[in-house]
């Protein structure tokens, strides 16, 4: 799995997706 | 030579039993058609040991290890009205567990459990409605997704020791059929699921809020979500079909490992997991452990993969008591616990 497939890719997606999530 | 001839063969014929070894059968004597099996901790009179609980159309027995892998039914619960359909272990409680009862679809869900006075065996009424899944969590949790598209409800419970009592809480809904949970490994606060509309959906745990929608294409279509592992900032994703397509490339793949990016929602196949050529059949019922994955195929066969090796790695035919129905990883060793309708319980260790 590269990022030309996935694109970038965060090792803290989940407190950035709960930041930016409707609370 | 023989094996450069026929190497397909060879292969399935050193694949039956493969890693798997009997060691235990339990009979349970009812008449009524068996539906599951799981383990659950039971502490009796001061030991918590591992016991295997089994359902059948109107009772749920739990069996108590003896000597020599030998077991003995110890409690049975008993239902009038509404028929057994699964079991929902609580993996990691001591003295619950949960079932689900139902016709076609889960009507109840009920709470297992002994009485601390008298040892009375117990049960209470968690949830009721049209329930379209559910999934037992570690911490004591149950989640269960409820309603039609207008009043759709995901429900996060959490019980007390004891079982009394439990707290609630709603999870923001996706607004669309929920299929099938799983827990994620690495990390506990994620809850996953997929969707009748092959979306997988992310969800934290300790704020109830939405992450993400990510649609994951139709060859994906009514998709079950078994089993999610965060890695290096990804989500690896264990599914089934019991209703896709054979993909004539890839034979007949019964359980599937994609990537998915949660952060751009961009997603691709790693691995599809199939029977060895030989075997047919579509996925019927399966669990998957760590990196192992059973299924029970609809010919009637159980079928295991490692899921890092990449290979089935053993094959249970049916035997001369007729085919397998459903299958379950032990929660407290690595057992295989391979059940027929008839009310047989095979216990493999793996």
């Amino acid at each position: 799995c590269s990022e030309s497939d996935l694109g970038p890719i965060s090792l803290n997606w989940f407190e950035e997706l709960t930041s930016e999530a409707p609370p | 030579k023989v094996a450069e001839e026929h190497p397909d063969e060879i292969w399935c014929d050193s694949l039956k039993l493969g890693n798997l070894q009997l060691v235990s059968k339990l009979k349970n004597p009812s008449d009524s058609c068996s539906v599951d099996v799981s383990t659950v901790w039971w502490e009796g009179t001061g030991s918590k040991e591992s016991r295997i609980i089994t359902a059948c159309e109107f009772t749920v027995s739990l069996w108590k290890s003896l000597d020599n892998w030998q077991w003995r039914k110890v409690y049975t619960w008993h239902f009038t009205e509404i028929p057994v359909l699964q079991i929902i272990p609580l993996w990691d409680t001591c003295n619950l567990v949960c079932v689900a009862l139902g016709h076609l679809e889960i009507r109840e869900i009920r709470l297992l459990f002994c009485s601390d006075d008298d040892e009375c065996l117990k049960q209470s009424l968690v949830k009721s409605g049209n329930i379209k899944a559910v999934l037992g969590l570690r911490h004591k949790r149950l989640v269960c997704s409820n309603g039609t598209l207008h009043d759709h409800q995901v429900d996060l419970m959490t019980f007390s020791g004891s079982g009394r009592s439990k707290e609630k809480r709603t999870l923001m809904s996706p607004e669309e059929t929920i299929l099938a949970f799983a827990e994620v490994q690495g990390m506990q606060d994620a809850l996953l699921g997929t969707t009748l509309m092959s979306n997988i959906v992310i969800w934290n745990l300790k704020t109830g809020q939405l992450l993400k929608k990510m649609q994951i294409g139709n060859s994906y279509q009514a998709s079950i979500c078994h089993k999610a592992y965060s890695d290096m900032g990804l989500l690896f994703v264990v599914l089934s079909h019991p209703h896709g397509k054979e993909i004539e490339s890839m034979g007949s793949p019964i359980f599937r490992l994609i990537a998915i990016n949660p952060k751009t929602a961009l997603s691709v196949d790693v691995r599809p997991y199939s029977l060895p050529q030989g075997h047919t059949g579509r996925f019927l019922d399966g669990e998957v452990k760590d990196n192992l994955a059973a299924a029970v195929l609809t010919s009637g066969t159980i079928a295991v993969w490692d899921l890092f090796l990449g290979h089935c790695t053993a094959l249970l035919l049916p035997n001369s008591d007729g085919n397998w129905s459903f299958v379950k990883w032990s929660g407290t060793d690595s057992c295989l616990l391979a059940g027929q309708k008839n009310g047989s319980v095979f216990v493999y260790s793996y």
